[in-house]
Parts: structure tokens; sequence; C-alpha cells
């Protein structure tokens, strides 16, 4: 069985991914 | 037959903070076992496993676009199941019951909602569809 997933919500984006962002 | 898990790359490091987390360094290959619509993604590597931010991981056979919607400019009902407040200048402070139109699923998590004439980003896991019971 899966463990539930954390109650918070994820953190936003890293920089690096939005700098790959059109 | 054997399941075959897509294998990611963490494009930065990532601190768990939580015990089923999994903290990441940037370069780690990781399996991907589950995808939940949190942005929280079930994955394992070597010999650890534990839940992960989407946003943190690229997949290593290129861009998956065909995972990521396109924008519903129209809107989706929802409803607000828990308050969040605001913490950068592009996110929306809701508060429990507020109804709200979804116009963007990210696999991150974090949902373009809109309120009248206001639009940002807001937790998925705080939303549910209009007319579902909880």
């Amino acid at each position: 069985t899966i463990k539930q997933p954390p109650t918070q919500p994820p953190p936003r984006p890293p920089a690096e991914a939005r700098r790959k962002q059109p | 037959g054997p399941i075959v898990l897509q294998t990611y790359r963490s494009i930065a490091d990532f601190a768990k903070s939580s015990t089923t987390e999994m903290a990441l360094q940037a370069g780690d290959l990781v399996d991907v076992v589950e995808k939940g619509e949190s942005g929280w993604w079930f994955c394992q590597a070597k010999n650890k496993r534990g839940w992960v931010p989407a946003s943190y991981l690229e997949p290593m056979d290129g861009p998956d676009e065909s995972e990521e919607q396109e924008p519903n400019y129209e809107g989706e009902p929802f409803v607000v199941i828990r308050g969040y407040t605001a913490v950068e200048d592009d996110e929306m402070t809701l508060q429990e019951g507020e109804a709200i139109e979804v116009i963007h699923k990210l696999l991150d998590g974090w949902w373009v909602v809109r309120k009248e004439e206001a639009t940002g980003y807001y937790p998925s896991m705080y939303l549910q569809k209009s007319g579902q019971a909880q």
C-alpha cells in the first residue's frame, strides 16, 4: 500500500523549472 | 506482466519536510510509481521511496506535454475546501466555501483559478469539483 501523500501543498516550482516555461 | 515505470531526473535540490517525502539532489534519477493530482508524485530510487513535488522532476525521454491539459478559459466550477493565504504575488487568497473556476490544471498541483476578475495560482488539493460530496 502506498502511503498517503503529504497534506501540505507541494512547493511552487523551483526557479530552474520556471525558466523553462515559455 | 511487469510494470514499466517512467524515469525522471531531479532538476533541483529538494529538502523533505515530512517523513513520507523523499529528499532529492539535482540530477537524481527516480522512478515514478504514482502521479497525484495534488502535484505530489510517489517515487522510488535505489534504496528509498517517498513523495516528491512533480515540478522538481523532468522526464528522461523529453517533455511529456501530452499529460499537460490545455487551459480551459470557460472555466470549470470548483469549491474551495480549505482556505489558503497567498505567499507569492501570482497566488490567490481564498476562504473555505468560496466558489471559483479552474482555468488551467497544471501537473505541479498549482492550478490557475479565476474568481470574478482575479486570477492566480491555488493548491489543487484545497479544491473540489462543484456538486461533489467531500
